[in-house]
């Protein structure tokens, strides 16, 4: 399902050179639930940016679903993202002038989703996060927290095939974070969706079936979790 | 030194009131050390930039050092605002274009330090928090954890008497948001700091010597900690 072999990512500053990954291999199958946990700066957010299709790597393959995605075009990627790929961004990204209910239709308009439908899965993307009374509130009238659950029902609304999150419960306290990882735990039983998530938070990542652990831009540890 | 009476914060959005802060009395002395917790959407980060004087209140009133903020002017605000407190914001609010260094370095060029003394300042900020080889990225050059670590650096940098920080180790993994709440710790004892924190985690928080929790725009909460 999603195969990485050899992967790099190498920053040219100057003279100097910055190994942001230094030759990843990882293999996670469909329907697998999978943590990666690691220090600041080692390399996870740009290990889910290649496997979310928004980077590409330095050198190495990735094969997803078969097809080698360091070969497709942009608009293959571009389709790619919008019809399997959920990606919840560490810093929310968020569009600043538009309210949360828009802000979480529009992975529904690139889907090609019809009006009445993307209202109503949007809302209920929202509902799902705790958010149905925040729905006409723009990011800057929002609470950090909020603004992250808001990133995640964008993420679901599409029930994507693959969800990818950057650190979700990063803004969230314990209670509304358990809440979270729970309803990603649920669309991974009900759905069957691939979801790999990166966390600080060893108790969010006990809620896997899988953890991986990177240091300087490599793997570092791979291990089943017990009881997740 | 820090008191706050009755302090609201209501936001109007055409129909609707929303009660950010619904009345809010605090008073934190002179080099105390306070975690401020509660749910996402509670009012912390409202309640902190009131403190910080980077927003007024709707009602209440605010005493710093016995003067009382909400009278001030816009120039005395921001007077205050320079010389007595260090601000890290839950989203950095680094500037885009400019290096970690001078990032850090901006707050002494406001109060006036010379060219060659925040050159060191700023690179001794950025050392202690474990930036020392990121000092000429830019933060899209940055991971999450280093950008809330310059953000750190930043406030840092002018050693202010008040440092108000809103959830610091939100996006750092344990032993590295661990080495940041013990150098807080270590400039509360060394040079008296008063230090208010915002966090969501309770381990974190235990690390100070008094938690304020809110609920609902109130204080429902405001306990010692046994062992800090
Ligand atoms: N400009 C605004 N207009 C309307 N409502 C707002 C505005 N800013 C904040 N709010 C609301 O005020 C409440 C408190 O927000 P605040 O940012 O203080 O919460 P918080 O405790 O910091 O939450 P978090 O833990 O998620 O960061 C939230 O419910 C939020 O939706
Ligand atoms: N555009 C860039 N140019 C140079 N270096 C970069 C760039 N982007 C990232 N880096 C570096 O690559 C390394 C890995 O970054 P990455 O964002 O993947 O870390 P991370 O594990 O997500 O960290 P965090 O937990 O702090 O979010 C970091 O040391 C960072 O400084
Ligand atoms: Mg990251
Ligand atoms: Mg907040």
């Amino acid at each position: 399902m999603i195969e990485l072999s050899g992967v790099t990512k190498i920053y040219q500053m100057g003279g100097t050179e910055v190994r942001a990954l230094g030759g990843v291999d990882l293999f996670i199958d469909k329907g697998e639930m999978t943590a990666i946990m690691g220090p600041s700066g080692s390399g996870k957010s740009t290990l889910l940016a290649i496997l979310g299709c928004l980077d590409v790597p330095t050198s190495g393959a990735y094969s997803l679903d078969g097809i080698n995605v360091e070969k497709m075009t942009d608009d293959q990627l571009a389709r790619v993202r919008s019809e399997k790929i959920g990606f919840v961004f560490q810093q929310f990204n968020l569009l600043a002038r538009t309210t949360a209910l828009e802000n979480v239709m529009l992975p529904l308009i690139y889907a090609g989703v019809g009006g009445r439908e993307r209202r109503r899965r949007a809302q209920a993307a929202l509902d799902m996060v705790g958010l149905s009374d925040r729905m006409h509130h723009r990011p800057n009238e929002l609470s950090g927290g909020q603004q992250q659950r808001v990133a995640i029902a964008r993420a679901l609304a599409n029930e994507p095939a693959i969800l990818l999150a950057d650190e979700p419960t990063g803004a969230l306290d314990s209670k509304t974070g358990t809440e979270i990882i729970e309803l990603f735990q649920q669309l991974h039983r009900d759905i069957g969706q691939t979801v790999i998530y990166v966390t600080h938070d060893p108790f969010i990542a006990r809620h896997t079936q899988r953890i991986v652990r990177l240091a300087d831009g490599l793997v570092a540890g791979d291990d089943p979790v017990a009881h997740p």
